[in-house]
């Protein structure tokens, strides 16, 4: 039996929102830790992993741990019907083979129940390891989204490069060039306006703007976003979810051939 | 020219 009640339900409403174009299928797995997602696109570019801790739940129940597969657009089509400040109520029995979304309304006088088909997905869980990232970039996300939407508009790529001058976002296209950067800015009036660079040494990856575009539709979720850079690994674009998790993308860089 | 590299290049199956 699987019963999480999350009374700020428009935090799922968004989660699915940001990564049901990335991904089409995934299986939300529900463990004492909490409820999760690690799944890719299908051309194994990316990867989202999802992490909504048990304590994060008005009432958390999951008597053991089960892995539903969900279609995401059924999943986020659902979850639409759901008003902003409506409490989310995720149920399962054992065994099962649909989830049902109870949405009810702040003064209790809606109760809505929605109930989905499940299905069995083949999907492989990738491990993650912990790792030094040679520069650590925190910026406001609606700023990083600009940038992506803006370079999108001139090229396909960015080039991320992180020196001691700043975070440079590179672009080029059929009509000319864009770069873009941000000096580090710790002592401004709101730290949610905050740029904070960390960086051990310079790092230079080039990536799809397609992707980075796709990961910003998590914006919603948090005022800032962080971007974790490593010479030999995925760049990491990290949403922290108010109290409960955050929500990871994970992008591999285009390389020199 | 660049080419896409994929997250299985860096990351392996548990």
């Amino acid at each position: 039996m699987l019963e999480l009640r999350l009374l700020q339900g428009s935090l799922l409403k968004k989660v699915l929102e940001s990564i049901k174009d990335l991904v089409t299928e995934a299986n939300f797995d529900c463990s004492a830790t909490g409820f999760s997602l690690q799944a890719m696109d299908s051309s194994h570019v990316a990867l989202v992993a999802l992490l909504l801790r048990s304590e994060g739940f008005e009432h958390f129940r999951c008597d053991r741990n089960i892995s539903m597969g969900m279609k995401l657009v059924n999943m986020a089509m659902m979850l639409k019907c759901a008003g902003n400040d409506d409490i989310i109520t995720i149920k399962a029995d054992d065994g099962g083979d649909t989830v049902t979304f109870m949405f009810e309304s702040p003064n209790q006088d809606k109760i809505a129940d929605f109930e989905m088909k499940l299905m069995n997905i083949d999907s492989e869980h990738l491990g993650i390891p912990e790792a030094e990232y040679q520069a650590i970039v925190r910026m406001p996300s609606s700023e990083f989204a600009r940038i992506c939407k803006d370079l999108s508009t001139i090229g396909d790529t960015v080039i991320i490069s992180v020196t001691k001058e700043g975070v440079k976002f590179s672009t080029k296209g059929d009509i000319g060039t864009a770069n873009i950067v941000c000096r580090q800015n710790a002592t401004v009036d709101k730290p949610e306006d905050a740029i904070i660079i960390e960086m051990k040494e310079p790092v230079s990856l080039t990536f799809a703007l397609r992707y980075m575009n796709s990961f910003t539709k998590a914006t919603p979720l948090a005022n800032i976003v962080t971007i974790s850079l490593s010479s030999e690994l995925p760049v990491v674009v990290e949403y922290k979810i108010a109290e409960m998790g955050y929500i990871r993308f994970y992008l591999a860089p285009k390389i020199e051939e | 020219h660049c080419l896409q590299s994929r997250i299985s290049d860096y990351f392996s199956r548990d």
